[in-house]
């Protein structure tokens, strides 16, 4: 088992709930059923721990109902506590460990669950996730332990709610914060570390920097998708955006400071891909290319673009790419450059990486209707989607698609770059091809 | 069909469930290949599954089960370095 570190320095505890299942959801859920499922959570802790649980009620003059130790409520999507809930499945229910903060204590369920009580497997059983959820709200963490009621995973109702008793795990981790109920020395010990990790430091707030213009401005030379985040690179610098959609700093990263090994002054990335093969990342820079292990150049880099053997319709030889991604649909390597492109297999093979153009490129870069023909640069994203970049709006052509009538494009510095959204001026739905206008009567 | 970008979310749920270190803004660290593929096996350890360092279906399968939303590990490299310089200073 783990301690969160936090404790209860009493033993008399009040709890209350702030809001039910929604009926139509979890019918049967009534506000009497709720409260007897989470007594008998509560009962699966006060029977071997020395703890006392007291609902609180808004019939109950003695306390107000705000001021419950555990306070209950269910509650969908973002609700201002730093988790929100995802819809139905993924994240269920979540508490906060004991202490004197506000929250501390609170337990919330995710109120697009399909909640049941016991029997119904194809729903999920409140009793269950609620024994869980109050481990928290005591001072537990997550246990690798199983069987444990504190194993972060749903894996269905427990068998016999009317009888159910903790784990050895769960008993012995409560035990140790609050000692053993019936015993003579009650109380338990202060648990030891781990304790939760310290804030940092409070930082001043920055003056308004000239570089928030340019992130939002658009017209990045190259994006990418790396380790999981989106690089945004423009002219010196670079921003990042984490797939919560965050910025890891609204300030750019100088690209010389972080990626080593580049030229002194290299002020534009042309394009950069994370290689799906052995995930190293690949930088086109003119008529060059590196490879990077992590942040590093590796030796021997950088190496002329020629080597991978692009040759135009025309048939010259390539001397500059404008977009390069590896789309999650077949894991091949794409290279876009003058309204054409070609394909690449970089399979893994006696521990090193062979790039083997395909056949029958280069083809048509307008193959991709309705996006732009001239990319600033194109990654995968969410479901194997892809995201074609260009000036400051983006296009998603889904489910591995080529060729969709009507694809939409967006804002990049609103959507990806935490942007305030601009005045409202007409985009053309498709670039290669201009809607047509449809006249009414009225002209 | 579209092959989910697996890796991208595999990240971002390691990182969620206190696997992957969440990146630090001020020194603005790049996650390492090993690095991730640390943080798998300990996910792999922690969830009771074959410890392959790679995100195999069974991973997978698991990284998509209905869970609590709070990590799994809590600031274990914080209390790392605190624990180095408390023995430093001793």
């Amino acid at each position: 088992y783990a301690l969160s570190g936090l404790k209860w320095h009493k033993t008399d505890l009040t709890w209350s709930v702030h809001s039910y299942p929604s009926p139509s959801l979890s019918p049967g859920l009534t506000a009497h059923v709720v409260g007897d499922i989470l007594t008998r959570a509560f009962k699966a802790w006060s029977d071997v721990a020395p703890l006392n649980f007291h609902q609180l009620d808004s019939s109950d003059n003695r306390w107000p109902i705000a001021e419950g130790d555990i306070r209950v409520s269910f509650t969908s999507s973002y609700h201002n506590d730093g988790y929100p809930f995802d819809g139905q499945g993924g994240t269920l229910a979540h508490a906060f460990f004991p202490g004197t903060d506000e929250m501390a204590g609170d337990t919330h369920f995710d109120d697009d669950e399909l909640w049941s009580h016991g029997g119904d497997t194809s729903k999920t059983d409140l009793f269950t996730v609620a024994v869980h959820e109050f481990g928290h709200a005591l001072g537990l963490s997550h246990s690798s332990s199983d069987p444990s009621i504190m194993r972060p995973y749903y894996q269905g109702p427990v068998t016999d709610f009317l009888n159910f008793q903790l784990d050895m795990d769960d008993r012995l981790a409560i035990q140790q914060i609050y000692g053993v109920k019936d015993s003579r020395s009650p109380g338990g010990v202060d648990p030891d570390l781990p304790r939760l990790p310290s804030p940092p430091p409070p930082r001043p707030t920055q003056a308004s920097d000239p570089s928030f213009l340019e992130r939002c401005k658009g017209g990045f030379d190259a994006v990418a998708n790396i380790r999981g985040e989106v690089f945004f690179f423009k002219g010196a610098h670079f921003w990042r955006t984490k797939r919560d959609g965050s910025l890891v700093s609204l300030n750019p990263a100088k690209i010389n400071n972080f990626w080593i090994g580049l030229p002194p002054g290299t002020n534009k990335i042309d394009a950069a891909y994370e290689r799906k093969s052995d995930s190293k990342i690949v930088f086109f820079i003119g008529s060059q290319y590196w490879v990077f292990k992590d942040t590093e150049a590796m030796s021997g880099y950088p190496q002329p673009l020629s080597e991978w053997g692009m040759r135009t319709k025309s048939g010259v030889l390539l001397d500059r790419v404008e977009a390069a991604f590896i789309w999650a649909h077949n894991g091949k390597t794409y290279v876009f450059s003058g309204g054409e492109f070609w394909r690449f297999d970089e399979s893994f093979k006696a521990e090193q990486v062979t790039r083997q153009l395909e056949q029958g490129y280069p083809r048509n870069s307008s193959l991709w209707a309705g996006v732009p023909s001239h990319m600033d640069d194109i990654i995968s994203w969410g479901e194997g989607d892809a995201y074609f970049f260009k000036d400051n709006l983006y296009w998603v052509l889904k489910n591995g698609g080529l060729n969709q009538d009507v694809v939409t494009p967006k804002s990049i510095a609103v959507d990806w770059l935490r942007c305030p959204a601009p005045p409202v001026t007409f985009t053309p739905a498709n670039p290669q091809i201009p809607k047509e206008c449809h006249c009414d009567i009225r002209g | 069909s579209a092959v989910p970008d697996q890796y991208s979310k595999a990240v971002d749920w390691l990182s969620r469930y206190g696997y992957l270190p969440v990146p630090d803004p001020r020194t603005s660290k790049l996650q390492t290949k090993e690095g991730i593929e640390k943080a798998i096996r300990v996910m792999q350890r922690f969830g009771g599954v074959k410890e392959t360092g790679v995100l195999d279906d069974e991973t997978i399968k698991l990284m998509s089960m209905p869970r609590c939303s709070l990590p799994d590990i809590v600031g274990s490299e914080d209390m790392l370095r605190r624990r180095k310089r408390r023995r430093r200073k001793r």
